[in-house]
């Protein structure tokens, strides 16, 4: 499988509604 | 103009490590349900700078680390065809029907954050993991073997809310069937094991705890008490499962959060992230796309990527390159990994459009490595994965660059061996 690593997650918001099957991006959250 | 839009200009120095912690990050959004989250190498590191490893150490444990994602692919495969089922080993036979393959879970580019367990609370700092399931920590005794941590070792004799699992509880079956997870018993107790290859595992009892995270506490928290506790853990107490399986972080604390939550990874080690349980916290410029599942990869959260641009330029590669083998998202895994196809177009667009710079000598798997001796600032492509639904991660600078030195700073992405993978 692909992987999406975490230097590539760096200083997003990552969001796992996991009950709501959603994955969210957000640029600049720290 | 143009190149504003499709570039970055950067500091180098905003690439390399720093001595001194940057505390200010966001601890201004903190609430109950917010933990910082830091770089365990860093200097915010609780576990302190004893624990810094070199970029080419961190590499080499990456490919560890994505080496036991794979073999957890094949290991699921191999059991099924074997027992025609979906079976899980028991301890006892695990040394038989789990293959032994190189690679740790706990490679170096893990964050960290702090939990208190037991009562009255004691603090652990451990590992957050997306990539697994069960939450351990060492215990006293230490029967045969914990390694060095920087928080005392819990010791569940000293806490009034620690109790074993027995081996009759139906909790004690249903553990032996989360991936990975191995289970026996001992003298009636329950026990677990939990093995990543042929260097880190934890062993010890199913245990029963309460467990806090900043001012919320859950009674009744399955974890693992371990007695014997070999790999890279680098002074952390244990690892917090954040996978999807029922016994997770994420689902014992569902009733509360709703299965929800949310991180932000800081850009260098010398800042703090967050991690936080519950709705909220995050920003408004969040955009969804859905979070697939693998039937034999139950633990795993996937997404659907569908598009790379480099530079402001869409690449062009068929969609089934991504769709074929599927991606993942981990915490614990460093660089991407992306199907060689793939790999190869960004990397083509990338040196072609960094063609200004002298290239340099690989470090480790990094192929696509920069001498910047010259500079104090660079331009750099913008990178982008486009998701299912037009959703887009627009990579941060520190996210397109990895390296130790101005002398050799890469293309943080990596290949995959084969499109399949």
């Amino acid at each position: 499988v692909a992987i999406l690593g975490n230097v590539q997650q760096m200083t997003q918001d990552v969001v796992y509604d996991v009950a709501g099957g959603k994955l969210g991006f957000g640029s600049g959250g720290c | 103009r143009g190149e504003a839009e499709t570039h970055r200009s950067l500091l180098l120095s905003s690439l390399l490590p720093s001595a001194a912690c940057d505390k200010a990050s966001p601890t201004g959004l903190k609430t109950a349900t917010t933990l910082d989250l830091t770089h365990k190498h860093g200097p915010c590191s609780p576990l302190g700078p004893k624990s810094q490893t070199s970029p080419a150490q961190i590499l080499q444990q990456d490919k560890d680390r994505v080496n036991w994602l794979h073999s957890r692919l094949t290991t699921t495969i191999d059991v099924e065809r074997r027992s025609g089922r979906k079976k899980r080993p028991r301890l006892s036979d695990s040394a038989v029907t789990v293959p032994a393959r190189d690679g740790s879970l706990v490679s170096s580019g893990n964050f960290i954050v702090t939990v208190n367990l037991g009562t009255p609370p004691r603090p652990l700092n451990l590992i957050f993991d997306t990539g697994s399931d069960v939450t351990w920590t060492q215990c006293q005794p230490c029967a045969k073997f914990c390694h060095k941590q920087l928080d005392p070792i819990f010791d569940p004799a000293k806490s009034a809310t620690y109790s074993n699992v027995s081996c009759e509880q139906a909790v004690c079956q249903r553990y032996g069937d989360v991936p990975g997870v191995s289970r026996g018993c001992s003298a009636s107790t329950c026990l677990y094991g939990i093995q990543y290859g042929d260097k880190s595992f934890s062993v010890g009892f199913l245990a029963k705890e309460k467990i806090a995270i900043g001012r919320d506490s859950f009674d009744d928290f399955y974890f693992g008490c371990g007695q014997n506790n070999l790999g890279l853990f680098g002074g952390s107490a244990g690892l917090l499962g954040l996978g999807r399986d029922e016994f997770s972080f994420v689902s014992q604390t569902a009733s509360k959060y709703g299965k929800f939550f949310s991180y932000c990874l800081p850009s260098t080690p010398s800042n703090v992230g967050k991690l936080t349980f519950g709705k909220g916290g995050y920003s408004n410029r969040v955009k969804f796309t859905s979070l697939l599942t693998k039937p034999e990869l139950p633990s795993f959260y996937f997404v659907d990527v569908v598009g790379v641009s480099v530079g402001g330029k869409k690449l062009t590669i068929p969609a089934s390159i991504f769709s074929s083998a599927g991606t993942l998202i981990d915490s614990g895994t460093v660089i991407s990994r992306l199907p060689p196809t793939a790999y190869a177009a960004i990397r083509a667009e990338f040196r072609k459009q960094m063609s200004r710079y002298k290239l340099t000598e690989a470090l480790s798997l990094l192929d696509t490595c920069y001498d910047f001796s010259n500079f104090t600032t660079i331009s750099v492509p913008k990178v982008s994965f486009v998701f299912g639904g037009g959703v887009e991660l627009a990579v941060a600078p520190a996210g397109v660059l990895y390296g130790g030195s101005k002398k050799q700073i890469c293309l943080a992405l990596a290949g995959n061996g084969d499109d399949g993978d």
